[in-house]
């Protein structure tokens, strides 16, 4: 399983890629 | 300066030196290091932030924010990254999934989510970390060797206030 992705901030959310 | 084999020793070399200056031996002694307003930090592996003057032939360590931010709510921190940010020095902690099924191993070693701290230095108590909720419109790449920021009105392909990670 790959582990990246973009964090926002904000709303404490990850975006996996 | 460097963090280098497999102990992970501390080394630097200016230019015109002929050879690594080995600084500090140990295991892995350090997360992270980064040149910031013309010093040298280093992450130490409990989270402590020293100052590194090696302009004399003597190099000089400062202790500079001994006591690290923490997590709560059961987060195990996972890896710690320095990073400038807008004249800023910036420490951004990355934690684990946190499940409180112990039974959904799917979650093992992915990440959960991150912490940024900023340095604030007071001119007459020693510097301490501060959570910051808002980079604005910074954006942030941590890597295993060296992170860095932009700007997202430079680069409006990124994400305003975000952190972009890799694998690691």
């Amino acid at each position: 399983v790959h582990d990246l992705g973009i964090f926002n901030i904000q709303e404490k959310t990850i975006q996996s890629c | 300066m460097i963090t280098h084999g497999e102990q992970g020793d501390l080394a630097f070399c200016r230019a015109g030196d002929e050879s690594w200056t080995i600084l500090r031996r140990g295991f892995r002694p350090y997360d992270d290091i980064i040149y910031h307003k013309e010093r040298f930090y280093t992450l130490g592996n409990h989270g402590g932030l020293d100052a590194w003057d090696v302009s004399s032939s003597s190099p000089k360590r400062t202790v500079i924010a001994q006591v690290p931010p923490v997590l709560t709510g059961g987060r195990v921190i996972h890896k710690r990254y320095l990073v400038e940010s807008s004249g800023d020095l910036l420490l951004v902690l990355r934690h684990d999934y946190f499940d409180d099924d112990a039974n959904s191993p799917s979650q093992l070693h992915r990440t959960g989510g991150f912490k940024v701290f900023k340095l604030e230095e007071r001119s007459s108590m020693n510097p301490r970390w501060v959570e910051v909720k808002s980079i604005g419109d910074r954006v942030l790449f941590l890597g295993d060797n060296y992170s860095v920021s932009i700007s997202a009105r430079e680069f409006p392909e990124c994400s305003a206030n975000c952190i972009y990670f890799t694998d690691d």
